[in-house]
């Protein structure tokens, strides 16, 4: 990726990255859709050799050879016997092979993502250039191809994790899941097969859906999974639509062709001419040629609209957003001159149209812009968000990520616009996504692995949200784009990632499988269904000799609390463990509580005398006057003066 | 056939310290256990876990994937899901 490790603050000459040697030796399984391994992204210069506790392998196709791997790409296989069963035997090879060649483009994004090397004046169509890189630069790659033209399976995906698991991988990247809600977690294979991963040390860093803004959509939200939504940059790609009354409304696009002449064309609106959407073949060419046609946002794929305009004689087109994506602007490579502007701008141009005898228009493509837009991060109206709708207890997503307008690896089997009518191949494209913003986090939690080879995956997770910011760039709390009003941690969970300082996080809060064990029994796990995920027979008594008040108690780095008006009060407590450099160290609280909540701890200090000691509070929770609905939002901070340690607090009136 | 009940794929949770010591490998267990279901369509190992769950995946009719809940092992069965890029 270009820029994203500038804004991550992730630098040559401290932090996490010297500080980690890039993530040297630890090895990310990226499931996905495979991998085009000739991308400069997977150079294995300057590597050393593959490290000796591998036990994975290459398969060898005849798309896939042998040269194929490095020491970049350790490990590289396709599981397609689910997705068969489905659809049928995969007859036609040459439209999709049975190798981990990555023909759709999604998997050689999110592997040059997470671990990709460094390439000098990468861009697409000169946009976004740079030099890129992965977030764990010298970290080894096993490709895993799991999806499919027609989607990814279950039986397949925990194939992969189970290969993934026997072959060594540290990290598991995961931007795959279910859309909308969130299965049950005992019919979850992704969950169960997370938890798998769990009882060998192998940590999984999964994508929380692109089903925002709705409440409740966070998907792979699992207490052992880390969860992860997606943000803005503080890079934009503008251009501008000039009406026809000399107004100009800000857009973003990365068209790269021929510009549109040099004055102002006449403007309609889809709706006008067959197709608000304007699904290809329903505009009507009479009423389109030689025009800049309005398209709504919605119903097909952003670039396809402007291929239906084209088919259908027009010139130019305007993703006009509506009030689903707010004012969410994804940077698009269209084929034609075409920008995308938010609502509030949509709305105008939708009422120049309406009340101009003659309406007409401009697109003027103003290149990238770094630094200069009006605050970042931004949530992305598309990020899942929740409540978590299974256990309202933890709070999901965990942290957010860059995932919009993000430029990394391409297939070169696709066009970067996935149309048919497109013939253009790059190395690189710029996407948007939760599967985007994951693999940032699940390379910089492999150069954690690397920094810290003892710690456990759930400090790892501690470290990265007790480390997360909340306020943009602007010195404001970050903004939500689905609402356009301040995001909260049922959108955001703890924040932005902080790499650098997730480095040196002070406490962590830790946990072990026999927790997440003691976390089934508190929501209710039968024996039978807690054997699902630990394999084996649990007697009678497993949730005696594993036991939590309630699964608000797991020891997770963030606080969600339901308060009724039967449970006026709720108790939660933690225990958290001195991985600071100072063996004695005095940590006091600093409680942030919502209004009408009241939140106590007690012990206010928490003394260490070791490294590696734990000590333990206790959380009250209590509904003050006035509270009677709605959510409520604060924080608990610990600091010795040097770390700073910071749990989200979300509360819910139920 | 009865189109209603044709085969599909479904994940099977087995408890696997149950296996009798006289089958060689979980695998060869596992297709015996599908082996040895009431038939009207053939059944279909697709893959054996070992390490992310214990189990196998295989094409089952639902009435053979509602029998092999009887079967003393057997921990759960679920329809095998469709997910998707993110």
């Amino acid at each position: 990726t270009t820029h994203t490790p500038n804004f991550l603050g992730l630098a040559d000459s401290f932090g996490l990255w010297p500080n980690s040697d890039y993530a040297d030796d630890v090895v990310i399984g990226v499931l996905d859709t495979g991998i085009w391994p000739e991308r400069p992204s997977f150079s294995d210069s300057g590597i050393g050799p593959i490290p000796t506790r591998w036990k994975g392998t290459c398969v060898t196709t005849a798309d896939f050879p042998s040269s194929a791997c490095n020491r970049k790409i350790i490990g590289a296989r396709a599981y397609f016997n689910g997705y068969e069963s489905h659809i049928g035997r995969l007859m036609d090879e040459t439209a999709e092979a049975k190798s981990p060649r990555d023909t759709e483009g999604h998997g050689t994004h999110t592997a040059s993502t997470a671990a990709g090397a460094v390439v000098a004046n990468a861009s697409f169509f000169s946009y976004a250039q740079g030099e890129a890189r992965g977030m764990a630069t010298k970290a080894r790659i096993a490709v895993y191809k799991i999806c499919w033209s027609s989607g990814c399976f279950d039986s397949d995906i925990l194939a992969a994790m189970d290969q993934a698991i026997a072959d060594g991988v540290d990290i598991i990247s995961l931007s795959v899941g279910a859309g909308g809600r969130a299965p049950p977690y005992d019919r979850d294979s992704i969950a169960i097969g997370a938890f798998g991963a769990a009882q060998h040390g192998v940590l999984v860093s999964a994508s929380a859906g692109n089903s925002g803004p709705n409440p409740f959509t966070a998907t792979n939200i699992a207490p052992w999974i880390l969860t992860v939504g997606a943000s803005t940059i503080d890079r934009e790609f503008p251009a501008d639509v000039v009406l026809g009354d000399n107004r100009v409304i800000s857009g973003v696009s990365l068209y790269s062709g021929e510009p549109l002449v040099d004055y102002k064309l006449p403007l309609v609106h889809g709706g006008d001419c067959g197709s608000r959407y304007c699904y290809e073949g329903a505009l009507q060419p009479s009423k389109v040629q030689g025009k800049i046609v309005v398209c709504d946002r919605g119903g097909n794929a952003r670039v396809a609209k402007g291929g239906a305009v084209k088919l259908a004689g027009g010139l130019g087109m305007i993703l006009a957003n509506t009030e689903e994506s707010g004012e969410e602007l994804l940077a698009d490579g269209h084929l034609i001159p075409a920008t995308e502007v938010g609502e509030i701008a949509a709305n105008q141009i939708r009422e120049y149209i309406r009340l101009s005898q003659y309406p007409t228009a401009t697109i003027v493509f103003r290149g990238t812009v770094i630094g200069s837009s009006p605050s970042s991060p931004r949530v992305a109206a598309f990020s899942s968000r929740g409540p978590n709708s299974l256990t309202p207890e933890i709070l999901k997503p965990d942290v957010i990520a860059p995932g919009v307008n993000i430029l990394a690896g391409w297939t070169g089997a696709t066009a970067p616009t996935d149309l048919d009518i497109d013939p253009r191949r790059v190395e690189f494209n710029i996407i948007s996504g939760t599967s985007m913003s994951c693999p940032h986090v699940s390379g910089i939690a492999a150069l954690l692995r690397k920094a810290y080879p003892n710690w456990s995956i759930a400090a790892i997770k501690s470290a990265l949200i007790t480390t997360a910011y909340t306020l943009d760039n602007a010195g404001k709390k970050i903004n939500d784009l689905g609402t356009g009003e301040e995001s909260t941690p049922f959108v955001h969970g703890a924040g932005h990632v902080d790499p650098n300082r997730a480095l040196n996080p002070g406490l962590v809060y830790d946990l072990n499988v026999n927790d997440y064990v003691a976390f089934l029994c508190s929501i209710g796990y039968s024996p039978r269904q807690i054997a699902v995920f630990v394999g084996k027979p649990t007697g009678s008594d497993i949730c005696t000799r594993n036991s939590l008040a309630s699964p608000g108690d797991l020891n997770y780095p963030s606080f969600s609390v339901v308060l009724s008006s039967d449970q006026g009060l709720v108790k939660y407590k933690r225990i958290a463990t001195n991985v600071g450099a100072d063996a004695d160290a005095v940590y006091e609280v600093t409680v942030n509580a919502p209004a009408g909540v009241e939140i106590s701890v007690e012990p206010r200090k928490l003394v260490f005398s070791a490294e590696n000691q734990t000590q333990s509070y206790e959380v009250t929770f209590k509904r003050g006057v006035g509270y009677d609905s709605g959510e409520r939002y604060g924080s608990i901070e610990w600091t010795d003066g040097r770390h700073l340690v910071r749990s989200p607090v979300a509360v819910r009136w139920s | 056939p009865d189109l209603s009940d044709r085969p599909k794929t479904f994940i099977v949770h087995v408890s696997k310290s149950q296996k009798p010591s006289l089958f060689s490998s979980h695998r060869s267990w596992y297709t015996s256990i599908i082996q040895n279901l009431p038939s009207p369509h053939p059944t279909k190992l697709l893959y054996t876990y070992d390490r992310s769950v214990h189990g196998f995946s295989a094409t089952l009719t639902s009435s053979q994937a509602t029998q092999l809940l009887s079967h003393p092992s057997v921990l759960s069965v679920t329809p095998d899901q469709p997910r998707q890029l993110h």
